[in-house]
C-alpha cells in the first residue's frame, strides 16, 4: 500500500485512511497530514518512502517522553492506584505489574479496593496466591477506602516496596464515582510516607475516541501520571494514546498484549508506531 | 452540534432553486466528521456520505424546509435505514428450551450481560438458567454464581479444569431437569484473531446448537469493531448484539458500523451495572445519540 509510487492526493487520502483506522481520530490526523505536507514541501521531499519515514518520525515525537527522575530511582517504595473505566484490564494489569516487580526481587502487597462488584476480591485473590503476593482485603460491600488506608498502613509497617491498589471499573461520567476515587488518592497521598505515588489509568486499545474523555476526566479528578494500554494482542490498533498524549501530554507506560502474568511490556513509541502505520 | 454546523453552512445560501455540488461538499465534511468522530467506521462512512451526497444534490429546496433541514432529513433517513428502522426483538425457539450463547472480547460485559438477561425474562414470566462456561479468567465461575444466586436463577458449573463443552452439555441436561424454558450460556473473552479459542466456540456451536448467539459488544469500540463483527459473523454467523456501557458518553458509532458490515441487528443495550439495567434498542435514538 504504502511503496514506491507519487506524492499525490491519492497518498494523502491513504495515510488518512491509517491514521483514522489506527482511532488517532480526524482532528489529530488532521494536524499530522498539515505539518506533513509542509514539510515536504519546505525540505522538497519527491519520493513516498521519505514521506512515510517522515510520518512516522512525526508520530514517535509525539509519543515519546521524558520519564521523570521519580521514576529511575529503583530504590523508591511505591504506592501505585490503578484506575479506569470498567473492563479494561486494571485487576490482570496489577497482576502482571506484580509479576514484574517480583521479578526484579522488590516485594509487593497487593490491595482488593474493588469491593463493589461481584468475586473482584476473588478474582485478585487468585492472582495473589499465584504469585505468592500477599494481599490486603475486607468484606464485600465494605469502604474501599478503609482497604487503602489498611493497605498502606500495613506496607508501612512492613516496608514493603510496592502496593498496587486495584479500584472498581467506573465510567468517568459518574460523578459520585470519581469523588470516590478523589477520596481514595488523597488518604493514598496522605498515608504513603515515604513512598511515591502513581496512578495509571488503563485503557483498552480497542476504544475509540471516548478515550479521550476518559483520560481528561481521570486526569481532572486524579492527575494521572501514565497510562497502560492493554489488549494491543487483538487488531485494534489503540492509536487513541496518541490523541491522548497530543491533548493532556499523559504518557503511555506499558502495552497489555495479553491475558497471562507475563503479558507486560514496557512501552516502545518506535515500534508502537512501526505496527500501527504497517 | 451537527445541525447548528448545517445550519451555518446553509445560512449562505441566498437563492431558491436546487442544492449544488459545491453546497453539499460542505454540509457533507460536517456529516463525516460527526461520524468519525462518533467512531463510526471509516469505509462506513465513505459509503454512507456516499449515499447522502447522491440524494441531496440538486434536491430542490423545499419552501417548508430550510437547506440544512432538509440534509438533515436525508442523513437521519439513511441513518435510520442503516440502523435498522424498527426494535429487533430476541428471538424463541418454537419449542423449549430456547440456548442463547453470548460471546465477544474481553472486557466487554459478556458475564453481567447474562445475569441481567436471566433477570429480565424472569421479570416476564420465563424461567431462565445459567450456565457459567469461562473456565480461563480467575474467578470468572464465581462472579456468574453470585449474580445468579443475588438473583435467585438457577447455576450450574463445575472445577475450572473441565472443558467448556463438558460444562455447556451437563449444564443443559440440569436446566432440562430443572424444567427450565431459557438457557443462557457465558463464554470466556476472547480475540476474533485466536483461532483456537474461536474454534472453542464453533464446536460448541456444532454440538450444542444455540437458538441465537449474541455477540456483546462495548459501546466505547473505535474502528476495530467492524474486524471483530466480521470475524465472528464469519465463525458462527452470530444473530444479535447486545450494545453495553451506554450509560456512558461514548457515542457508540460501531453500532452503526458493526449493522452495515454484518446486517445483524443489535437487540439490547445495557446502561449500568445494576441486574436491571438491560432495555430494547432503540434505532432512532442510536442514530441521533451517534450523529451528536
Ligand atoms: N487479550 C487480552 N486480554 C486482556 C488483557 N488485559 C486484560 N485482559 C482481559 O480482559 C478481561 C478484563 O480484565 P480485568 O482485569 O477483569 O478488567 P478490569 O478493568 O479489572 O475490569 P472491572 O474490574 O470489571 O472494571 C479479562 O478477561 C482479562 O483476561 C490484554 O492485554 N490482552
Ligand atoms: N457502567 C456499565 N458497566 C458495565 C455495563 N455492562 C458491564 N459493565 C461492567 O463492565 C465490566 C466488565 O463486565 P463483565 O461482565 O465482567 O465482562 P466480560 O465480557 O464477562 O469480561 P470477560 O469475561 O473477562 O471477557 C464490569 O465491571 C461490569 O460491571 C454497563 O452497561 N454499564
Ligand atoms: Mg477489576
Ligand atoms: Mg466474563
Amino acid at each position: 500500500l504504502l511503496s514506491i509510487r507519487k506524492i499525490d492526493e491519492e497518498l494523502w487520502d491513504d495515510i488518512e485512511a491509517i491514521l483514522i483506522q489506527a482511532d488517532i481520530g480526524i482532528q489529530s490526523t488532521m494536524r499530522i497530514i498539515d505539518n506533513l505536507k509542509d514539510r515536504v514541501a519546505m525540505q522538497k521531499i519527491n519520493e513516498s518512502e521519505q514521506v512515510i519515514e517522515l510520518l512516522k518520525e512525526e508520530l514517535v515525537d509525539i509519543l515519546r517522553f521524558e520519564s521523570p527522575q521519580t521514576l529511575h530511582d529503583t530504590t523508591a517504595r511505591r504506592v501505585i492506584l490503578v484506575v479506569g473505566v470498567n473492563g479494561t484490564g486494571k485487576t490482570t494489569t496489577i497482576a502482571k505489574l506484580a509479576r514484574r516487580y517480583v521479578n526484579a526481587g522488590k516485594s509487593v502487597l497487593l490491595a482488593a479496593a474493588d469491593t463493589f462488584r461481584a468475586a473482584a476480591i476473588e478474582q485478585l485473590d487468585i492472582w495473589a496466591k499465584r504469585l505468592n503476593v500477599d494481599i490486603i482485603k475486607h468484606e464485600r460491600g465494605s469502604d474501599p477506602a478503609a482497604v487503602v488506608y489498611d493497605a498502606i498502613h500495613a506496607a508501612n509497617a512492613r516496608k514493603t516496596d510496592i502496593l498496587l491498589i486495584d479500584t472498581a471499573g467506573r465510567l468517568h461520567t459518574y460523578v459520585n464515582l470519581m469523588e470516590e476515587l478523589k477520596k481514595i488518592k488523597r488518604i493514598a497521598d496522605r498515608e504513603k510516607g515515604n513512598a511515591q505515588l502513581e496512578t495509571l489509568l488503563v485503557i483498552d486499545a480497542t476504544t475509540g475516541q471516548n478515550g479521550i474523555a476518559q483520560a481528561r476526566l481521570f486526569d481532572e479528578a486524579l492527575k494521572v501520571d501514565g497510562i497502560i494500554l492493554t489488549k494491543l494482542d487483538g487488531t485494534a490498533k489503540g492509536g487513541i494514546v496518541l490523541a491522548i498524549q497530543d491533548e493532556l501530554k499523559i504518557p503511555v507506560r506499558y502495552v497489555g498484549v495479553g491475558e497471562g502474568m507475563e503479558d507486560l511490556h514496557e512501552f516502545n513509541p518506535k515500534e508502537f508506531v512501526e505496527a500501527l502505520v504497517g | 452540534n451537527l445541525s447548528s454546523k448545517l445550519q451555518d453552512i446553509f445560512a449562505k445560501l441566498k437563492s431558491r432553486g436546487k442544492l449544488t455540488e459545491k453546497d453539499v461538499d460542505a454540509a457533507m465534511r460536517e456529516v463525516r466528521l460527526a461520524l468519525l468522530e462518533a467512531d463510526v467506521n471509516f469505509k462506513v462512512v465513505k459509503d454512507f456520505i456516499a449515499k447522502v451526497r447522491e440524494r441531496a444534490v440538486g434536491v430542490e429546496v423545499l419552501e417548508s424546509l430550510t437547506p440544512a433541514q432538509q440534509v438533515i432529513k436525508i442523513v437521519n433517513e439513511e441513518l435510520t435505514r442503516l440502523m435498522g428502522s424498527t426494535e429487533s426483538k430476541l428471538s424463541f425457539a418454537p419449542r423449549p428450551p430456547t440456548i442463547i450463547m453470548l460471546v465477544g472480547l474481553q472486557g466487554s460485559g459478556k458475564t453481567t450481560a447474562a445475569a441481567k438477561l436471566a433477570y429480565n425474562l424472569k421479570t416476564h414470566g420465563r424461567r431462565p438458567f445459567l450456565i457459567g462456561a469461562d473456565v480461563y479468567r480467575p474467578a470468572a465461575i464465581d462472579q456468574l454464581k453470585v449474580l445468579a444466586n443475588e438473583n435467585r436463577i438457577p447455576f450450574y458449573s463445575d472445577d475450572p479444569t473441565t472443558p467448556p463443552l463438558k460444562i455447556v452439555k451437563a449444564g443443559i441436561k440440569a436446566a432440562n431437569q430443572d424444567g427450565s424454558d431459557v438457557i443462557i450460556i457465558d463464554t470466556a473473552g476472547r480475540l476474533h484473531v485466536d483461532a483456537e479459542m474461536m474454534g472453542e466456540l464453533e464446536e460448541i456451536k456444532s454440538e450444542v446448537r444455540p437458538h441465537q448467539i449474541l455477540l456483546v459488544v462495548d459501546a466505547m469500540t473505535g474502528q476495530d469493531a467492524v474486524n471483530v463483527a466480521q470475524e465472528f459473523r464469519n465463525r458462527l454467523d452470530f444473530d444479535g448484539v447486545i450494545m453495553t456501557k451506554l450509560d456512558g458518553d461514548a457515542r457508540g458509532g460501531a453500532a452503526l458500523s458493526i449493522k452495515a458490515v454484518t446486517e445483524r441487528p443489535i437487540k439490547l443495550v445495557s446502561v449500568g451495572e445494576k441486574i436491571d439495567s438491560l432495555e430494547p434498542f432503540h434505532p432512532d435514538r442510536m442514530a441521533s445519540r451517534i450523529l451528536g
